[in-house]
């Protein structure tokens, strides 16, 4: 999956 | 959350604890960039509009707010403590900075994963941060004697994203997690605008010298 959108990094 | 990640993170915010340790119990900025500084204050203001709608941790949420409020007030600490701003080498960063917003922000609008506002700024905001090191590598390479902090502080920087590309690998193998290619283009950007430096503080301490970049 890609991380559309949900950015969980910094 | 993998290792490699945490330690990227921990090297971005040891950076900025070495830089707030020089300024808050050494009154120093001498060798630090305010232009570098400007642009990253304006790379976590841009990337960290979804802080109060985008929960995803804790731990992301406070690291978010240490960045955003460290380098808002390393800059002001640089342009208006009246101790500190005394050691700014003015007249050696000259790197006109501005000039890296304009087509950062371009880009960001031509080439990015969705046109919305806030993916828009996020995107300029990796293209921003890609550059934002040049004044400072510029301001390096003409200090005669860069100090001990200031050499760890680039170092940390350039090894906080280089760690973070070692963590996307590592997700896109073990998680099936994809970062879009312009982050891993604008990480790899970074990585290798530090990677010059990275050389000569090596060959520094390696041989145990002092570290002086060739001009």
């Amino acid at each position: 999956s890609s991380n559309g959108g949900l950015k969980d990094e910094l | 959350m993998n290792i490699f990640r945490l330690a990227g993170d921990m090297t971005h915010l040891f950076s900025v604890l070495v830089l707030l340790l020089k300024i808050h119990t050494i009154k120093s900025c001498a060798g630090i960039s305010l232009k570098t500084q400007e642009l990253y204050a304006i790379v976590f203001a841009t990337r960290y509009l979804d802080i109060f709608t985008n929960h995803i941790s804790p731990y992301n949420t406070i690291m978010k707010l240490i960045f955003l409020g460290s380098s808002f007030s390393i800059v002001w600490y640089m342009r208006y403590h009246k101790i500190v701003r005394r050691s700014y080498d003015k007249d050696q960063d000259t790197f006109r900075h501005y000039i890296l917003i304009l087509p950062c922000l371009i880009l960001a609008l031509l080439i990015n994963e969705k046109f919305t506002f806030k993916e828009v700024m996020w995107t300029f905001s990796l293209y921003l941060e890609a550059v934002a090191i040049l004044p400072q590598l510029v301001l390096l390479q003409r200090t005669r004697n860069i100090d001990n902090l200031t050499g760890q502080y680039v170092f940390l920087l350039g090894a906080y994203r280089a760690l973070y590309i070692v963590n996307w690998i590592y997700r896109y193998f073990t998680e099936d997690h994809f970062v879009h290619w312009i982050t891993w283009v604008c990480g790899l950007v970074q990585t290798l605008l530090c990677a010059d430096f990275f050389y000569y503080y090596f060959q520094s301490w390696k041989n145990n010298m002092k570290l002086q970049l060739p001009a």
